[in-house]
């Protein structure tokens, strides 16, 4: 014994598909898919600059709190400390991030299959992964309104069914929609994300300490 | 617990695997 385990507050996709050598599930999906845009969103709010594409799931961390980043983010999305910051950071637009995302969730979903073989979705998650990355570019008349941002997706236009992904918002909305009640959304994402970071850890300490 | 179930087919070339490996 002796060895020390290192607490961790964040992990990463890659990490936590590695350590468990098999895909993400459904449910997970959704909610990094939904949890990943709310900070992206909460990025917008601040009017810091845009995030990143997401090059792979060693970008996207999963926080203890079930909070969802990209990048060298912290749980609250803001970015680390210091000068040097990640000012030269390529910019991107919102649609070419959430392409970037859902084509990173994908090979989450397909992690460890042959290229011949493919994992046979849930019509409406095969869904939300082609809207996210077949999108059409936003023409810009469509007003985001960075005022009307709030934590939830709940406002009346969210009874409407979302055609075309534009915005993190339309992610979320698209996925607040596969839950029986909308309005559940924030919580139930958050809570499996929280248990994801929970029992991906617990593999980790168990690894460790038997090493 | 843990073990994900999920149904494995044949890639279609206009399935949605397909689509991703071509961006």
């Amino acid at each position: 014994g002796g060895a020390a385990v290192v607490v961790r507050d964040a992990l990463s996709l890659e990490e936590i598909l590695r350590l468990y050598s098999q895909p993400i599930n459904e449910e997970q999906a959704w909610a990094v898919c939904y949890q990943c845009c709310g900070s992206l969103r909460a990025r917008l709010r601040r009017r810091e600059p845009p995030a990143g594409r997401v090059e792979s799931p060693a970008d996207i961390r999963i926080w203890k709190d079930g909070a969802v980043t990209l990048g060298g983010w912290d749980a609250n999305g803001r970015s680390p400390p210091g000068p040097a910051g990640k000012s030269e950071h390529s910019q991107c637009s919102e649609t070419e991030v959430i392409e970037s995302l859902g084509i990173i969730i994908y090979k989450a979903l397909d992690y460890g299959l042959k290229e011949n073989e493919e994992r046979e979705l849930s019509p409406p998650l095969e869904q939300l992964i082609d809207h996210m990355t077949n999108m059409i570019e936003a023409d810009g008349s469509k007003d985001e309104g960075y005022e009307a941002l709030d934590e939830g997706v709940e406002d009346e236009n969210d009874k409407e069914d979302v055609e075309v992904i534009q915005s993190y918002r339309d992610v979320m909305k698209l996925c607040a929609a596969h839950l029986p009640t909308r309005s559940d959304a924030p919580r139930h994402y958050q809570a499996v994300c929280r248990a994801l970071f929970a029992e991906t850890m617990e593999l980790y300490t168990f690894l460790a300490r038997i090493k | 617990k843990g073990k994900s179930i999920y149904n494995i087919k044949q890639k279609h070339d206009s399935g949605i695997k397909a689509k991703i490996s071509m961006k």
